[in-house]
This record gives C-alpha cells, structure tokens and sequence, in this order.
C-alpha cells in the first residue's frame, strides 16, 4: 500500500495507476491524472511519496467538487425532481432515502410511481411512502407513465406540496422506445408545472464500471439530467467512473447511497470521496 | 474498435517476418487499454496480456494475413477460451439449451444469488418459465423477507407464468427455503428455484444467512447473478460468494444494453465457474444461452 517513507520511483507510480484503476476510474483519466500527478512532482509540487496521496486526494476532490451542491429549487411553487436510470440501479430506494431527507428539512413531499411496467414497482414504492409519511400517487396497472406523472403534477401543484418525486421504470439507454418514454414525461410535467422537472437525477450504480459515463450521455440526450445519485457505495465498488462524467460531462454528484435503509443517504462531498478511493 | 487500433499500431512498423518484442509491447498496450474499457480487472488484464505476449512474439508473420489481423486473432482465441469456449468453433445456435446439473433423486434445487439489483428475481422467473417450457415442473420461492414488495414481486412474476410460488407472511429465509424444498418433494415440483435478497459480499450476516441457505437445502446448481455492467468490483463480490458458498456457475444480466461486459471475464478467471446463461431482456422470455465467441468480440469491441 501506499505507506509512509516511500521515495517517487516508477514502482510508486504503478501503485497509483493500480488504486485508479482499480476504483473504475478508467484507462484513461487515470493516464491523464497520473500525467498531471507526474508533472506536479517534476515541478517540485510532490517532494516525496509521502506529498503524493495528499496531492492526489486534493486533485481528485478538486475536480469531483459540484459547483452547486444544493437541490435546484423551484421558487414558483412545487419543486419537481425527476428520478432515473437503468435497471436495478437503486431509483425507488434512493427516493425513499431522498424522502427521509427532505421530510428531516420540513418539506412536504409526494411521490408519483410512474414505473407502471415492472412487477409490484408501484407496491414497492406505496411501502416506502407509507412508511416516510409522504403523500402517494400511482397510476392502474400498465398505466402510461406520462398520464401519472401528470396527475401526480396537477395534485402536487393543486395541495402546494413543496417537493413532488418522480420515479420512473429502469431502462437501458439502447432502448430508443423507453428514452423517448422518458423525454415525454418531462414534457409532461413541464407543461402542468412550468420548468418541471427543475432536478433530473441519474440514479448510478456505484459498482458500474465504464459503461456508466455512455449510461449518463445518453440520458441527458432525452432528459435535462441535472445530477447524479451514485448508489451502493457501501460495498468495496469505489465508483471512480464519477471523475470522468464530471470532466466529460460536467455533471455533478448530488447525493451518494450507502445501504439499503432510508436514512443510508447524504450529500456528496468531494473530499470524503476522494479520501475513501485512496483508503 | 482494438481491430482498428491494432491495424495503425502495425502499420507505423514496417514489414516483418516475424513479430518482435517491441512490436507487440506496443500492441499490447493497445489491448490493455481495449480490456480496461471494457471493464475487465487489472489482474486479469495483466495476465492476459503476459500469456497475450508469450504467444505472438516470436510468431511468424503469416503471408496472407496482416500482422495486427494475427495478433487481433491471438487476443480473440484467448478471451474465448478463457469464456469457456473453444476457439475455432462457432457457437451452436440457440436451440434453448441450457444445461442444468440435474438432482439424482428428489427436486432439484438452484439458489441464485448476489449483488442488489443485479437481476436475480427476474432471473429466477425466466429459469422457471424456460424449464416449465421443456416440461419441468418449477416451485419459486419467495425467499427475500428484506426489500419492499419482493415476495410481490415474484408472486406476481409466478401467477404470469402459471408457475406457483412458496411465500411465507413472516419467518427467516432458511427456514422458509428448507419448508419450500420440502414442500416441492411432497408435491412433486422436479426444481425448486430460491430467489434470495441481494446482499454485499462484506455483510457479514447476509453472507452467513446464504450460507445457511445452501447449508439447509443442499443445492445442486448455486449461480452468482451478475449485472454486465459491473465494473472493476466484481472480483471482490465474486470471489467471496464463490468462496462462502461455493458457487457452481454465473448468469450475466442485462446483456441488451452496450457495456462490453469485461466484469465476466474478471469473474470467469478469478471463480473458474461457467456463465450457464444470460439475461437479454426485461420479459421472461429473455434469456438464452451463453455464447463464448460472441462474448469476446463484444469484449474487444
Ligand atoms: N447496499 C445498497 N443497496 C442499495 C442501495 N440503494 C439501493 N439498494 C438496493 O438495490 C436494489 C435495487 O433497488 P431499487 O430501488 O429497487 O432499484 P431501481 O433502480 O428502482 O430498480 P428498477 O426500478 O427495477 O429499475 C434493492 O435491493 C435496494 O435495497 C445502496 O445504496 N446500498
Ligand atoms: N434490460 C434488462 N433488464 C433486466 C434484466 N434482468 C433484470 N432486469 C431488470 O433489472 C431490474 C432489477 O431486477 P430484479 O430482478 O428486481 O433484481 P434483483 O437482483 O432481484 O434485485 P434485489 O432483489 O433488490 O437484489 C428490474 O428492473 C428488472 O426488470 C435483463 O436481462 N435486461
Ligand atoms: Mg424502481
Ligand atoms: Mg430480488
């Protein structure tokens, strides 16, 4: 590991590349940080091995960092954050925990269950609302999800709840029908809450590797995502795909999940990331 | 794609004979590169690239085929063979076959298990429904009592496919497999298909309760379902299922998306266990058999 007293030679720099890659970062930025890192000691910035993590971690943090951190409000009325991405990534369950969240903040919160299509997705949802006390709309069974997500708008607006959440079935991106399914719902409630959705939040998994970063281009292709949730970040997966979708795409993380719980949720902070993928 | 990129990598070399050292240093940085996008872990992508060099330097330059084509070929046959095919062969066609490690006597248990999210109860569904197709008689059980709606989730996955499912309204998952296994012998169900939580390979308690699980009902077939896209993690959770369990195969899901899926070969390499089959789909129709061929050059891009 990278222990104290460790002079800079190409054995240290290949541990570097080895904890980078190793943490999904990619081939790569991590060829281009271990560049930047290599030139930062030529310039005398790195002194020693021991300079070497905390220059990396400040690198890292620097560039990880949101330029805005806080929820994007909607000053007229109803805030709308729209939840997606692809299967199994942690959408429903990030919801209740952003639920949790917001109720700890007292906002008063709805959740629309615009999956209609996977097995028992509006029943998971209705228990986690249920059990967070927010207010809950669904559709009937194989509704259309753009029909909900109206409906949820007109009540969210109508009550003046302050939050109204919008879960959506996963989808890949290679499905062309589902995206268009997805820019529909964001017109939708666009046009009965005006600049709805004010927040689209990718909904990444923390083990994904490089395909999260086409994941997150092609979502923004059909929906104005605005940031991302990086989910299970309690396993050993270190998520280091999040660097090259903040310098490709400059999007921010938001929130990070950390287990299975409503309240194994926080706001993403640059430098506890950065710290956790150098242990 | 690694085709194209070795074809310029040969073309800036001038004409050989046979392969030099330094010719394939650099091609094989091409590889590396090609493997690490594709998500396939670093000790595998060192390793194969050391048996990768072993191979070609020292090749003679066959006359009608190009360098990079012959060096493209030497990686190829290599991530088939260590896919669990053989290289040369074309993949049978998909006539449904999916092999199963059938019980000698009594129903035959499989377990899936793995990561959250990774597909397993949608697997479990479509195992069902292929088996029931090929005149089996499957009993699902409903064996995650943790996620919300889960044991909805298969109910209402069963009821679809006219397949009955073994729920319980409260008790242990162990207990609940053990009831379901002796259930599916009295009622002459051949194979008994557990669906389990997802849990993470660091949770001490889930991974001594899947433990318990296979400990009570004795599997014939133990399969880690993984998500394809799983990135450089999935040799840790991998290797730690296969060592607390062990597992007798891999089912890769989500395959109709575009990740290159390297995390299969991470898996295969570090475990030495088969993928049996693959998720394609949302529907219970989608799942087929693994094809090693088609998994390389999807590898390779
Ligand atoms: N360990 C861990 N598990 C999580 C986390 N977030 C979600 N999960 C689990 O991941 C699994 C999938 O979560 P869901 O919320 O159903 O995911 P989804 O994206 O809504 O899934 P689909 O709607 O089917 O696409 C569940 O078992 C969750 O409990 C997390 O931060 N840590
Ligand atoms: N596109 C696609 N989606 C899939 C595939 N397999 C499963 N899914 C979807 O992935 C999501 C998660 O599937 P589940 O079966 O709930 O996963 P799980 O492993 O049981 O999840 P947990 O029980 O929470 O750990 C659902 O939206 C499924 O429809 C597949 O092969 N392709
Ligand atoms: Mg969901
Ligand atoms: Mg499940």
């Amino acid at each position: 590991a990278l222990v104290k007293g460790r002079k800079i030679d190409d054995a240290l720099w290949e541990e570097v590349e080895e904890i980078l890659l190793t943490s999904d970062v990619g081939p790569d930025a991590t060829t281009e940080l271990v560049a930047s890192a290599r030139l930062a000691a030529k310039n005398g910035e790195i002194l020693s091995g021991d300079d070497l993590v905390p220059w990396l971690r400040s690198a890292v943090a620097a560039r990880l960092r949101p330029d805005e951190a806080d929820i994007r409000w909607n000053a007229g009325g109803t805030t709308v954050i729209l939840i997606a991405g692809v299967n199994g990534s942690g959408k429903t369950t990030s919801i209740a925990k952003l639920c949790k969240f917001l109720r700890a903040r007292n906002k008063t919160v709805i959740v629309a269950a615009c999956d209609t299509f996977r097995a028992a997705a509006v029943d998971q949802l209705g228990i986690w609302a249920k059990r967070l006390d927010v207010g809950f709309v669904g559709g009937s069974n194989n509704a259309d999800p753009a029909a909900v997500a109206f409906d949820a708008a007109e009540s969210a607006a109508s009550k003046g709840v302050d939050v109204l959440i919008v879960d959506t079935a996963g989808r890949l991106h290679t499905q062309k029908n589902l995206m268009d399914e997805l820019s529909k719902i964001t017109r939708v409630l666009g046009k009965r809450i005006p600049g709805a959705p004010h927040e689209t939040l990718l909904v990444l998994d923390g083990t994904a590797g490089q395909n999260g970063l086409q994941q997150t281009r092609a979502f923004r292709e059909h929906a104005n995502v605005t940031g991302l949730i990086v989910s299970k970040l309690d396993g050993t997966a270190k998520g280091g795909v999040v660097l090259s979708i903040k310098d490709q795409l400059k999007l921010p993380v938001k929130f990070v999940g950390t287990g299975e719980s409503a309240d194994d949720f926080a706001p993403f902070y640059a430098d506890a990331f950065s710290s956790a993928l150098f242990g | 794609s690694l085709a194209q990129r070795l074809q310029s990598v040969f073309s800036r070399l001038g004409r050989r004979t046979a392969l030099t050292e330094s010719d394939v240093d650099e091609a094989l940085r091409e590889i590396r590169t090609a493997l690490l996008t594709a998500d396939v872990h670093l000790s595998v992508v060192k390793k194969l690239t050391a048996d990768i060099k072993a191979r070609a330097v020292g090749e003679k330059v066959i006359e009608s085929v190009r360098p990079d084509q012959q060096v493209a070929k030497i990686v190829y046959d290599e991530l088939v063979r260590l896919l669990g095919g053989q290289p040369g062969t074309i993949s049978p066609p998909n006539d449904g076959g999916i092999p199963i490690r059938w019980s000698a006597s009594g129903p035959t248990v499989i377990l899936m298990a793995g990561l959250q999210g990774s597909g397993k109860t949608t697997t479990c569904a479509k195992l069902a429904r292929y088996l029931k197709s090929k005149g089996h008689r499957p009993l699902l059980v409903a064996a995650d009592m943790q996620r919300p709606a889960a044991v909805e989730q298969l109910k209402v996955l069963g009821a679809s496919l006219e397949i009955p499912v073994h729920w319980e309204e409260s008790g242990r998952p162990p207990k609940i497999c053990e009831r379901a296994v002796a259930k599916a012998t009295a009622d002459g169900n051949d194979v008994v298909i557990l669906d389990t939580a997802g849990r993470l390979h660091v949770d001490r308690e889930l991974m001594d309760e899947v433990r318990d699980i296979a400990a009570r009902t004795k599997p014939h077939e133990v399969l880690l379902v993984l998500d394809s896209m799983t990135g450089q993690d999935a040799v840790n959770s991998a290797k730690v299922f296969d060592e607390s369990l062990p597992l007798t195969g891999v089912v890769l899901t989500k395959l109709d998306g575009d990740t290159r899926g390297g995390a299969a070969l991470s898996v295969l390499s570090v475990t030495g266990k088969p993928v049996r089959f693959v998720g394609t789909g949302e529907k219970t129709e989608a799942l087929e058999p693994f094809h090693p061929d088609r998994m390389a050059s999807r590898i390779l891009g």
